[in-house]
C-alpha cells in the first residue's frame, strides 16, 4: 500500500527533508541470527515540520531510559535504515561510542542538528541511529558516499561542534561494506 | 535552491509553541 505523503500543518515550520522515526528491539533470549532485522523494526511515523517533529518526540521514550538492546532510527522519508536500502548501500556512518548517561542529550543534539540542516553536505546525510547496548550507548550518523572524505570530514567537524563531547571521545567511521564483512 | 536551516535554539523554542502541542 502507498503511504500518504506527509505535509507541514498550517503555520508550521517546514524541514528542508521529511523523515520517519523506527524503532527495532531484540527479543530477549533469542540470537539475533535467528530473527531477520527488517521483521524488528517497527515504523513509529512520519513527519515534515519542526511542530510535527515536537509532537512525536515529546511522547517518545529517551534513549537513557530504555532498557535491553533497542535502536532508535531517524531516517529521511523513503530510507530504511538498512544497509542494503539504496541510499545507503554505498555509504557509511561515524560512531561515537557513550558512557552510559550521555545518551539522550546526545541523541537529541544529534538529531536537531541534522533536522536543522547544520552538516551543510548537500543531500549526503541518510539518517541517525541511536543503539542502546548493556555497558554503553552508541550513537551514529549515515551519509551516502563513503568515499566522499571531504563529506566525511564536515560530518565529522560537525557532529564535535554540535554534540560538545569530552575531549577524549573517540570517533570511528565505518562504510556499510565493512559493516557486512565483520558486524 | 535554498536551504531551510534551523539552529538548534529556534528547534528548541518551537517545541512549546500552542501549534506543537
Amino acid at each position: 500500500a502507498k503511504k500518504k505523503m506527509v505535509v507541514p500543518g498550517p503555520g508550521e515550520h517546514p524541514l528542508q527533508y521529511n523523515y520517519t522515526f523506527w524503532y527495532s528491539r531484540r527479543t530477549p533470549g533469542r540470537p539475533a541470527s535467528t530473527q531477520s532485522y527488517e521483521q524488528n523494526i517497527k515504523q513509529i511515523g512520519g513527519f515534515a515540520s519542526v511542530e510535527q517533529f515536537w509532537r512525536f518526540y515529546s511522547h517518545m521514550i529517551r534513549p537513557g531510559d530504555l532498557t535491553g538492546h533497542s535502536d532508535f532510527h531517524l531516517f529521511k522519508e523513503g530510507i530504511k535504515p538498512m544497509w542494503e536500502d539504496d541510499a545507503n548501500k554505498m555509504g557509511g556512518k561515524w560512531i561515537i561510542r557513550l558512557r552510559k548517561g550521555l545518551a539522550s542529550r546526545c541523541w537529541e543534539n544529534l538529531i536537531l542538528a541534522m533536522l536543522g540542516e547544520q552538516f551543510m553536505v548537500g543531500e549526503e546525510i541518510c539518517g541517525a541511529v541511536v543503539s542502546v547496548r548493556f555497558q554503553e550507548d552508541i550513537i551514529s550518523i549515515w551519509n551516502k558516499t563513503a568515499s566522499d572524505q571531504a563529506t566525511s570530514g564536515r560530518i565529522r567537524d560537525t557532529l564535535r561542534r554540535v554534540l560538545n563531547l569530552p575531549p577524549n571521545t573517540i570517533m570511528e567511521y565505518k562504510t556499510h561494506t565493512d559493516s557486512i564483512k565483520r558486524p | 535552491g535554498t536551504r531551510i536551516i534551523y539552529d538548534r535554539k529556534f528547534l528548541l523554542d518551537r517545541r512549546n509553541s500552542p501549534i506543537a502541542q
